[in-house]
């Protein structure tokens, strides 16, 4: 699955997801990557976030939302992914999934479970390449 | 002014880069950037878990889901359960550009491509098709019914109810390890 966020100059945000799911599900599943406030969400005001993992069970918590909105109350992109992972490990500990979040502001953070780190990827204006950042999972 | 920047899931530089030189061009904006990166990735079959030709249903087919949201108009574009078109992230764009509608969903998503201009096309692969071999040799293992009969932990289906539910629901700790989308 591959979630994007991005942000402009204008400021104006944009995010989505697109996935093929889990193979040999049982047809007509539908993953987390196609559902508002679970693959992805995004608020111009706030920023955005979006999840990749275990569909079936990260899109009862709307995560990408979650994170959203906590970063709507000031906390930073990755205690907001970090937040909204734990609250899915809770009751899933065995999940396997990542969040990522970038704020309107263009700071970014990612949290995980379930594997041993969670890599994502970077670009932003004065690069020549995109870069990829590996952070440790819960 | 921002500072423009794209971020996304995984190691997928080659979606991360395409999205931010679309960003980058006159007139494009972060919508189209977020068309291009996840395109990027479906036409790449990024690691088997995007795109067509990877991930078979227990029927075989590959299906996609895809959305793409605008954080200025808070305008919503999703396909879920996509068959027989390759850009589902293009699909799910038509469905914010050209309806007022935020998810379309099955044959119905197609049929709406195909009213827009999207090309209709097998999905399968030769690895989907070989994987898809390999799962019904091996008893159609891993499986994610529960509750019914034949027991799916070692038998193909079709499947019916089980006259008499496990009475505790498995946790999902339960179910095949290691799969994700």
């Amino acid at each position: 699955t591959i979630g994007m966020i991005s942000l402009d100059s204008n400021g104006d945000m944009a995010a989505g997801a697109s996935t093929n799911g889990l193979q040999f599900k049982i047809p007509g599943r539908v993953a987390d990557s196609a559902l508002v406030g679970s693959g992805a969400y995004v608020d111009n005001e706030v920023g955005g976030a979006c999840a990749t993992g275990d569909g079936d069970v990260m899109q009862r918590f709307v995560p990408s939302y979650h994170a959203v909105q906590l970063m709507r109350q000031g906390v930073a992109p990755d205690e907001a992914c970090l937040d909204a992972i734990k609250r899915i490990a809770k009751f899933y500990p065995n999940f396997t999934g990542a969040v990522l979040a970038l704020d309107k502001d263009g700071r970014h953070g990612a949290a995980c479970h379930g594997i041993e780190s969670f890599p994502y990827s970077v670009m932003q204006q004065g690069w020549t390449d995109p870069q990829v950042l590996q952070i440790p999972c819960l | 002014p921002s500072s423009p920047i794209v971020v996304n899931t995984w190691p997928f530089i080659n979606a991360t880069r395409n999205a931010f030189a679309k960003m980058m061009t006159s007139g494009a904006t972060c919508l189209d950037a977020v068309e291009v990166g996840c395109r990027t990735c479906e036409d790449e079959q990024c690691d088997g878990s995007v795109g067509w030709g990877n991930h078979p249903a227990e029927d075989g087919e590959t299906t996609l889901d895809a959305l793409i949201i605008d954080g200025r108009t808070m305008s919503v574009g999703a396909v879920a359960n996509l068959h027989r078109i390759k850009n589902a992230i293009s699909v799910a764009r038509a469905v914010l550009q050209y309806s007022t509608h935020s998810l379309l969903v099955g044959e119905s998503a197609t049929k709406f491509a195909i009213e827009m201009g999207f090309k209709e096309e097998d999905l399968h692969s030769n690895a989907s098709i070989e994987l898809w071999n390999k799962w019904k040799n091996q008893s159609c293992q891993p499986n994610f019914r529960r509750n019914v009969q034949p027991d799916p932990t070692t038998s193909c289906g079709p499947y019916a109810p089980k006259l008499e539910c496990d009475e505790k629901i498995p946790s999902h700790g339960q179910l095949p390890c290691g799969e994700h989308d």
